[in-house]
């Protein structure tokens, strides 16, 4: 099991390292194995954005939080591909330019994943081939309308 | 595997049916505030087993069904259905379609459905383990969590979903 | 010491009631004490958005439990005045319609307190009197410009 | 009581000085992801007397000193500056213009000034509590933890904030 681990993790870092950089732009991750006895006892993730030192991720900014937490979700999805995944408002604290780039890897990921994505970000709408709007009634009841991208007015 | 529908009835906000059909690549889903967005990423979850009370935002099973609103009287059941596609056999089942659907009733009954008999919830389990449904939700500001945890719990986390 | 906290907490009630109708354009919402022996135990929050049944906090959406939470703190405001107050991105979750009755509510608390509000939606920007942009260099500095309303691009 | 400007030099990302002056309504900060906002914040809650490494983001007092970036050497102090203005005496001290100023070295050891006078921590703590520092800073994606307590723990959050 152990050595099954090892070689995961290590397939597991290059895929995160190579999103990571993708995202951001630039920059370095890895997950660093921590060697107990004879086996692997945890996971150290280690960090460094373009431009910037080395960061424990405590120190990192809420957007950069949530980009480098997408970034090892998507190299999870690179190494271990699944057949559909939902992400809810995953981007809410991306930027303009953070965003065009989750899109970007969102986009290539889809080859292989179906994706469901929530979201506010107009770019993120224009990647989808079917766009559903959700509104609530007057009396507490959800419905749902098929919406052509071309009728999206900005929310 | 594909994912080709998802209908939703009396679960949560969704008094009235509603259907969703897929994209082979991206489908997006917008609205207001409150309109019934995560609900929808609930309603999969649900129907892939998800068992916890705290995943489902309620307390106690039949919480998930439309509890009425302004000129419109609480349900009786919640019912949703999605419905995949498989070309060889990789969910375990010798059948093209395979459709999943969960009821709950007031009383907290739970009933499971596969392409329309009477089922488990081990076959459904079964379903969701080859979807790897624990993985399939991230659940709105959840993202970062992985973030926090400590070496040996990411450890754990990452050996399950690789 | 009860007695005087249960004053203040009717103060609040109603502060907090009037203030999350505002915000939500209707609906209702209460701090309610639950009394121990001779002095209050706990304090419970019902929350009921227009247009639906009574809900425990825990039902509520991502951006209404943001919204719920501004209506308190900005209720606290009301009650008790602060001199200052720093929002960061606390409107990040809400959608068009709620930014702007935000802002709305905003406005009218900067009458007794100052605001230094970092956020990213145009709506909250536009009701500043003063905007500052914060840019981060390639050697990993950041830097503060002054920006005059109309130069500021949507982000 | 009125903010007029704060000045910070060698703070976190902030290793050249920069100086915002505040309108008496309301100042919006902006700027890409990792660009410096959320410093701001914590240099305020910070030069505010703030005690806490969890709330800085950091571990040890000197975390907050630039650490150095690509072509640019670490500092060895931070150093910030709020300055206030009030009518009468509500902070304490006979003065129009009251200026607060927190520096820390390497060795972890920090200063506090008074309108450029050296003072104590429980000098500047006395003026926070005048200030109702503890509500003043709202952090990111904090906003709606007030919604997670327990009864007990809101009525003591709210018997202090009230
Ligand atoms: N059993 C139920 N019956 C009726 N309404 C319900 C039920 N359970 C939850 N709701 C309502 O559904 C609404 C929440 O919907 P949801 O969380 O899907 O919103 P959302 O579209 O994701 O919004 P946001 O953009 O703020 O995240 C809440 O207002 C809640 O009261
Ligand atoms: N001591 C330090 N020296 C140098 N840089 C630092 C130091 N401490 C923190 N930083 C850097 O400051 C950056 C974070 O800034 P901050 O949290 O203010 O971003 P932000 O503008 O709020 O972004 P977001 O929009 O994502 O919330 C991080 O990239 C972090 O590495
Ligand atoms: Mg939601
Ligand atoms: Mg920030």
């Amino acid at each position: 099991i152990e050595r099954r681990f090892a070689r995961s993790l290590r397939t597991l870092d290059r895929a995160f390292a190579a999103t990571f950089s993708e995202l951001f732009g630039g920059g370095r991750a890895r997950l660093i194995a921590r060697d107990g006895t004879g086996s692997i006892e945890g996971v150290e993730l280690v960090v460094q954005p373009a431009g910037k030192r080395v960061r424990s991720v405590q120190q990192l900014s809420g957007g950069e939080r949530a980009l480098t937490a997408v970034a090892l979700r998507f190299a999870l999805l690179e190494s271990s591909p699944l057949p559909f995944c939902v992400l809810d408002e995953v981007d809410a604290a991306l930027d303009e330019a953070n965003v065009l780039r989750f899109r970007a890897v969102l986009e290539r990921l889809a080859e292989r994943t179906q994706f469901l994505v929530i979201t506010h970000n107009r770019a993120t709408i224009e990647a989808a081939g079917t766009l559903y709007g959700v509104t609530m009634g007057e009396d507490g009841v959800s419905r749902v309308v098929s919406l052509r991208l071309a009728e999206y007015a900005s929310e | 595997i594909r994912l080709t529908r998802l209908t939703v009835l009396g679960f949560k906000s969704f008094a009235d049916p509603v259907e969703l059909v897929f994209d082979h690549g991206i489908t997006a889903i917008v609205g207001p505030n409150g309109s019934g967005k995560s609900n929808l990423a609930d309603a999969i979850a649900w129907v892939l087993g998800e068992q916890s009370g705290a995943a489902m935002r309620s307390r106690r099973a039949e919480d998930v069904i439309f509890a009425g609103g302004p000129g419109r009287a609480a349900l009786g059941m919640a019912e949703v259905t999605l419905v995949l596609e498989q070309d060889g056999e990789e969910l375990g089942l010798p059948f093209h379609e395979v459709s999943l659907t969960r009821r709950v009733f007031r009383d907290g009954e739970n009933q499971y459905l596969i392409n329309g008999a009477r089922a488990r919830l081990r076959d459904v389990a079964q379903i969701a383990a080859a979807l790897r449904a624990e993985w399939v939700i991230v659940r709105q500001g959840a993202v970062d969590h992985v973030l926090d945890q400590r070496p040996s719990e990411r450890r754990d986390f990452l050996e399950h979903a690789a």
